[in-house]
């Protein structure tokens, strides 16, 4: 009955089996709290962002963080060696997370983050893009869906431009990250969904 | 489940960490 924690914003899947379940839980929030802060700032730095109301800089992080969490730490899943580098540093290989129990979500994970890495995108591409993630007008909660949707827009519109100047030759760069955003939706359900579990457990 | 955020604690820390600039920039 040993549990592991196979989240990689963890410093290892391995859990002191003497800590009680709120002991685990607390070293895990101080494993994730400085990257969610990390997206925050990231976010105060999103032209226009600062001038929604913040009750919907709230709701967007909130709905968005782990999407931006999956980009950011993309390249932490390395599929040519099939191993996965936890914030601790050190590498686990996908097979030991699955002994794990490591299910489904990690296995979407690195396919996404795979696809992602190949698209060899610059730094820049990837924060436009991250920024794109974040601020999506259709999550729950927004009170102004007109203010979220033109700043979307702007955003996209931007993202479309850099891509298309930086990749004059590979048309469907632009296409293919747009689709991965219903990817990162359905990331974002399945991690809610382990989080439940997690919870009951 | 419906509001995975909150659950996490998440809630606290993107308040804590926006709010908290809008006092420093008050000061």
């Amino acid at each position: 009955n040993r549990m592991y924690l196979v989240c990689p914003m963890n410093t290892s899947p391995h859990v002191d089996p003497l800590k009680s379940g709120h002991e685990v839980w607390e070293e895990f929030s101080h494993c994730f709290t400085p990257a969610v802060r990390e997206v925050v700032e990231f976010a105060k730095k999103i032209p226009g962002f600062r001038v929604l109301s913040q009750h919907d800089q709230v709701s967007l992080l909130k709905a968005g963080t782990f999407e931006v969490l999956v980009v950011r730490f993309a390249s932490l899943f390395d599929m040519k060696e099939r191993t996965v580098t936890f914030l601790g540093g050190n590498k686990y290989s996908v097979d030991a997370l699955r002994a794990m129990g490591s299910g489904d979500l990690l296995n979407s994970m690195s396919d996404f983050s795979e696809k992602l890495m190949n698209l060899g995108l610059s730094e820049e591409e990837m924060s436009l893009f991250t920024a794109v993630v974040l601020v999506s007008a259709d999550r729950s909660g927004i009170e102004n869906v007109n203010s979220v949707e033109a700043l979307q827009e702007t955003l996209i519109r931007a993202l479309r431009s850099l891509i298309t100047r930086n990749h004059p030759n590979e048309s469907a760069v632009f296409t293919k990250l747009l689709l991965k955003l219903p990817d990162l939706r359905s990331l974002n359900n399945m991690h809610s969904e382990q989080l439940l579990a997690f919870k009951v457990h | 489940f419906n509001d995975p955020a909150s659950n996490l604690g998440l809630e606290d820390i993107i308040r804590k960490a926006l709010i908290g600039n809008l006092e420093e920039r008050q000061e």
